[in-house]
C-alpha cells in the first residue's frame, strides 16, 4: 500500500459518501444518472466476487463490502425511495452499446479464461466508461449542482491517483497489469473535460453550467 | 505470482 493507492481509495470512498449525503440531505436524486450507478453496482458485484474465494486483508474485505452495499443503497434511493425526484428524461444514455462491446471485449482480452477473470475483466473494462451516462446527462441538462460536480471530481481522481500507483509499484515492486492500466487510462482521459471545467468553475465558486 | 495480480487492489 502506498500513498497514491491509499488517497486513491480514500477518495473513490469520499466520492460514494458525498453521492449518498447529497441524495440523503436533499431528499433528491436530480441530476444523479440512475443508469451510472446501476453500471456502478455491476461493476463492484463482478469484480468482488473473489470476496469468496481469497482474503486479502481486513481493509480489502471492508472495503469490498462498503463499495457493493453502498452501490445497491444508491440504487435502491435513485429507482425506489426518491423515485419522484429521479430525472430520468435526460437519463437516456443506450448502456446496452457499453455493456454489449465490453462484455465481448473481457471474453477476448484477458489474463485467462475462467469465469472468474473474464468477471474481473469486465469489471475492469466496464468502470472506465461507466460514468459516460452521467457524463452524458450533465452535457444533456447543461448544468451540474456543485455537490454532483464534487462527487465527480472526487469519482475521477480515484482512479487518476490509482495510475500513479502503479507507476509507483512498477518501479518499486516489479507490478505492471496491462489491462488494468490502459483501462484506467481511458477512465482518467474521460474525466478530463470535466476535471477542466471542474478547475475552471466549481473552485471559483461558480456552478458547472454548459451553453446551450 | 499471478494469482496476486492486482487482487490486492480495489
Amino acid at each position: 500500500m502506498n500513498i497514491f493507492r491509499l488517497v486513491g481509495d480514500m477518495s473513490h470512498l469520499l466520492a460514494i459518501i458525498i453521492l449518498l449525503m447529497k441524495m440523503w440531505k436533499s431528499r433528491s436524486v436530480a441530476g444523479i444518472s440512475g443508469k451510472s450507478q446501476i453500471l456502478f453496482a455491476i461493476v463492484f458485484t463482478t469484480r468482488y466476487l473473489d470476496l469468496f474465494t481469497s482474503f486479502v486483508s481486513i481493509y480489502n474485505t471492508s472495503m469490498k463490502v462498503f463499495f457493493i452495499g453502498t452501490s445497491y443503497v444508491t440504487v435502491y434511493f435513485i429507482y425506489q425511495h426518491f423515485k419522484p425526484t429521479y430525472d430520468s428524461n435526460h437519463d437516456t444514455f443506450r448502456v446496452e452499446f457499453l455493456i454489449v462491446p465490453v462484455g465481448g471485449l473481457a471474453f477476448l482480452v484477458n489474463h485467462e479464461f475462467s469465469l472468474l477473470e473474464i468477471l474481473w475483466t469486465f469489471s475492469i473494462y466496464l468502470e472506465s466508461v461507466a460514468i459516460l451516462p452521467q457524463l452524458f446527462m450533465v452535457s444533456k441538462t447543461g448544468e451540474a449542482e456543485s455537490i454532483t460536480s464534487h462527487y465527480l471530481f472526487a469519482l475521477g481522481s480515484y482512479r487518476a491517483l490509482y495510475l500513479l500507483n502503479w507507476i509507483y509499484r512498477y518501479y518499486f515492486e516489479g507490478f505492471f497489469d496491462l489491462i488494468a492500466v490502459v483501462a484506467g487510462c481511458v477512465q482518467t482521459i474521460l474525466y478530463c473535460d470535466f476535471f477542466y471545467l471542474y478547475i475552471t468553475k466549481v473552485l471559483k465558486g461558480k456552478k458547472i453550467s454548459l451553453p446551450a | 505470482k499471478k494469482d496476486a495480480r492486482v487482487k490486492d487492489e480495489l
